[in-house]
């Protein structure tokens, strides 16, 4: 009977969370203007959400699956400092869910507002290689570059058309993220701290909205 | 908080209170917040002849009627909610995702014959 239930409220299952994360405070945020105590519950619209300013009635933080890789496994002169498969299984999500906005967030565990420049790549991973064959057969496509400074805790990525076509389980193979310190003139190649503040990466996680057409009718505009 | 308060006789139809803790149904475990939420539900008596606070459509109208003219064939219109609101629920999913989704039709918020 509890599984019927269940099944009513889009749940395969009981969830059985093994290691259960950090609620966000976003979502502590959004829950709140939603459900608390000064919230006028009749006026709210739950198919909109208002701090992304875009449709939607499922707000998701999605775990990152992906492992580290040693850069220098493949390549002994890399100057890659940190180099990381990323995975977020879309595949939890309802058929009847359209994703309207996904974001990618890179976490570190400390600022520097006189941190060095690194250079960060993210790239979405198109084809993968054979085990054993390293990077050699894998193919990437550039997502996105720029160079930061640690002057604050997270950085945002604006993944929401990758995430519309992850819809598609084929073609989620997930993304690689690498950061590599930016040569700056009075640093010389080679030094061992270059790739100091980028061992505070704490974590990477994807915040995905997504709307449910069959519960969300839009009603039309006003002529 | 929600609709008219209505002083009707304990066994008319109305709204009763009713809150689901989720610990109770043990789901405390996953779901993140609320700890609980006023569910209601609506019971009661749908009498001829059924006046306005009944909140009686046209239909439990004629079924009262109905009923009138053929008591054993024809039963009282029932009780139930016409009204409802949704709630949202923040919740870890088995990839332990966190989720926040909103569900609808979850409160009872009045209820009629």
């Amino acid at each position: 009977r509890e599984i019927m239930l269940l099944r009513n409220l889009g749940l395969p299952s009981r969830p059985k969370p093994v290691s259960p994360p950090h609620v966000p405070s976003i979502l502590w945020k959004l829950f709140n203007q939603r459900m608390g105590p000064s919230t006028a519950k009749k006026n709210a619209n739950l198919c909109f959400v208002e701090d992304f300013n875009v449709p939607g009635s499922t707000v998701r933080a999605i775990s990152d699956q992906g492992r580290f890789v040693n850069p220098h496994s493949t390549n002994p002169t890399t100057t890659v400092c940190l180099e990381k498969r990323l995975f977020f299984n879309i595949s939890i999500m309802e058929k009847e869910e359209r994703v309207t906005m996904g974001r990618l967030e890179v976490r570190f565990g400390q600022n520097t507002y006189y941190g060095r420049l690194f250079d960060l790549r993210l790239y979405r991973i198109t084809q993968l290689s054979l085990k054993g064959m390293g990077n050699q057969k894998m193919s990437r496509k550039l997502l996105t570059a720029q160079t930061f400074r640690l002057l604050h805790k997270s950085l945002y990525f604006n993944l929401t058309e990758t995430c519309q076509s992850w819809q598609d389980p084929r073609k989620n193979l997930g993304l690689t993220l690498e950061i590599s310190p930016r040569k700056e003139g009075s640093l010389l190649a080679g030094q061992l701290d270059e790739c100091q503040g980028i061992q505070t990466f704490l974590y990477t996680s994807l915040l995905a909205v997504t709307l449910d057409s069959a519960q969300c009718t839009m009603s039309r505009a006003k002529r | 908080s929600h609709g008219r308060l209505k002083f009707l006789p304990s066994n008319m139809c109305k709204r009763r209170r009713l809150y689901v803790e989720f610990g109770d149904v043990g789901w405390q475990k996953w779901v993140i917040a609320p700890r609980g939420y006023f569910a209601n539900y609506c019971q009661g008596e749908c009498p001829y002849p059924l006046t306005d606070v009944l909140n009686g459509s046209n239909h439990a109208i004629l079924q009262t009627l109905a009923h009138s003219f053929e008591p054993n064939d024809v039963p009282l219109p029932c009780c139930i909610p016409i009204k409802m609101s949704p709630i949202s629920v923040l919740f870890y999913d088995n990839g332990d995702n966190v989720v926040l989704k909103h569900y609808e039709n979850m409160s009872v918020d009045e209820c009629g014959c």
